[in-house]
């Protein structure tokens, strides 16, 4: 494998990408398919993630592009060149472009473009051509097939090289996805014990801390299990910051920094996305705690002292907020790490405390430790 | 298999366009210099292609060479930039 001069490279975990323009010759959704399984081929052999946006600038901008697109490398027509991708930096650095005279494919009737991406994204993460003949990375097409498809030995050696290995499971054979090590597991009885999400999914109540979260039966004290955040939602960041359901819609969603993911249940729907869909203004840059208030169809949003509304049937931002914590719910006290809708309570943890909120009454009807909710 | 003069001519065309996108090495080569020494310059550089792909290093455009500067790749060039 060769890296670039200087050997750039990302000095971020997490990478943005954005596919500003498409092909004719493939559906978007064939498009954003192939991308996505590309940059996992990277993803799953180094700590790298990448998240898509909708707007703005991106650190990997994608787009199909023909003949002279501005950048002193013009497309040159059918065959030839591909495809060129910029090493990783600022402006250009990390955007990939594909030639729109090509073919492009998910099979092999044309260029496939999931082979074409891989090996460009090396290049946008800061691998240059390898000599190595089954590398990814050799100059000329070779069409790969993209399910079941693993990086080989000289482009893991790599793309290590820049990144460092993604760890595994100890004592576990390698498993891509992994999380990073074996958590310890918070004791949550100790009497500073606080949660950092908390919501219902189906007929449970998840507890989330650190990379650990609990489930247990509504209605039921025993029987409550940790196991790890990745263990059931893999493509998940390790922790999360708040999470909430809509249960009549059966979907629920997850909170870490400026991004959400969207579940069935535990199963992922696509790639995260960004909270600026929902119309937060850009200087909020992660979410302590959520909860969506069944009756009011209101998705309750808590920003350090504050709190928006969300009107889940208009799908956008309420107006008039955000509105201060405390003044709107008495006797909260404390910045917000979790909230849930229960039988017309609204529970606020924060830290070692939850705080049961009568919303008839409009005020606190009984203060708890959060461990209680674990059985402590 | 002899070409004939308009396939080498074409050849020759196709190489030295291939050369000056993946095997020069951009800002640090004047244009002019390569246009003063002429073939010199271009055989040095047919001779890095023929090592990067793992061809027999003849400086020459024989067929195996241009089998692979016929075939569709990235347009990131070999060389560093």
């Amino acid at each position: 494998y060769r890296l670039f001069p200087g050997e750039p490279k990302w000095k971020k975990n997490t990478l943005t990408y954005r596919i500003s323009k498409y092909t004719p010759s493939m559906t978007p959704a064939e498009v954003d398919r192939a991308v996505q399984m590309a940059l996992q081929a990277w993803s799953s052999a180094v700590p790298l993630s990448f998240v898509r946006v909708n707007a703005g600038e991106a650190d990997i901008m994608i787009s199909f592009e023909t003949g002279d697109h501005g950048d002193s490398y013009p497309f040159d027509g059918p065959r030839g060149t591909l495809a060129h991708a910029f090493a990783p930096g600022e402006g250009l650095g990390g955007d990939t472009h594909f030639d729109n005279a090509e073919k492009w494919t998910m099979g092999t009737n044309g260029f496939n473009l999931f082979t074409v991406a891989a090996h460009e994204f090396g290049h946008a993460l800061g691998l240059a051509h390898s000599t190595d003949p089954s590398a990814l990375m050799y100059p000329t097409y070779k069409y790969k097939h993209p399910y079941g498809f693993h990086l080989p030995k000289d482009d893991v050696k790599g793309i290590q090289a820049l990144y460092g290995p993604r760890k595994t499971f100890p004592g576990k054979p390698t498993v891509p996805h992994a999380s990073p090590h074996n958590p310890s597991i918070p004791d949550l009885c100790d009497s500073g014990s606080s949660f950092d999400a908390v919501t219902m999914l189906g007929k449970e109540l998840l507890f989330f801390r650190d990379r650990i979260f609990w489930r247990r039966q509504v209605n039921l004290m025993s029987g409550i299990r940790p196991s790890t955040i990745t263990s059931s939602f893999p493509q998940l960041m390790s922790n999360v910051d708040a999470a909430y359901e809509v249960a009549d819609r059966g979907t629920a969603y997850f909170f870490k920094g400026p991004h959400y993911w969207v579940t069935r249940g535990f199963q992922m729907q696509g790639p995260p996305r960004t909270i600026y869909d929902y119309g937060f203004p850009r200087n909020v840059q992660r979410i302590d705690a959520a909860v969506y208030l069944k009756d009011a169809q209101k998705t309750l949003f808590f920003v350090g002292d504050e709190y928006y509304s969300y009107d889940e049937r208009k799908r956008k931002m309420e107006k008039d907020y955000p509105k201060n914590t405390e003044e709107e719910f008495s006797g909260v006290n404390g910045q917000i790490d979790a909230a849930v809708e229960l039988n017309g309570n609204i529970y606020f943890f924060s830290g070692p405390k939850a705080y049961k909120y009568d919303t008839e009454k409009e005020d606190v009807v009984s203060v708890l430790r959060a461990g209680s909710w674990v059985g402590c | 298999f002899a070409a004939t003069p308009r396939t080498s001519r074409n050849n020759y065309h196709l190489a030295q366009a291939y050369l000056d996108k993946y095997y020069t090495k951009k800002g640090g080569h004047p244009l002019g210099e390569m246009a003063a020494r002429g073939g010199n310059s271009m055989v040095k550089k047919i001779k890095e292609l023929q090592q990067f792909f793992g061809l027999r290093v003849t400086g020459k455009l024989d067929r195996a060479t241009m089998d692979v500067i016929k075939r569709p790749r990235c347009g990131v060039p070999d060389v560093a930039n």
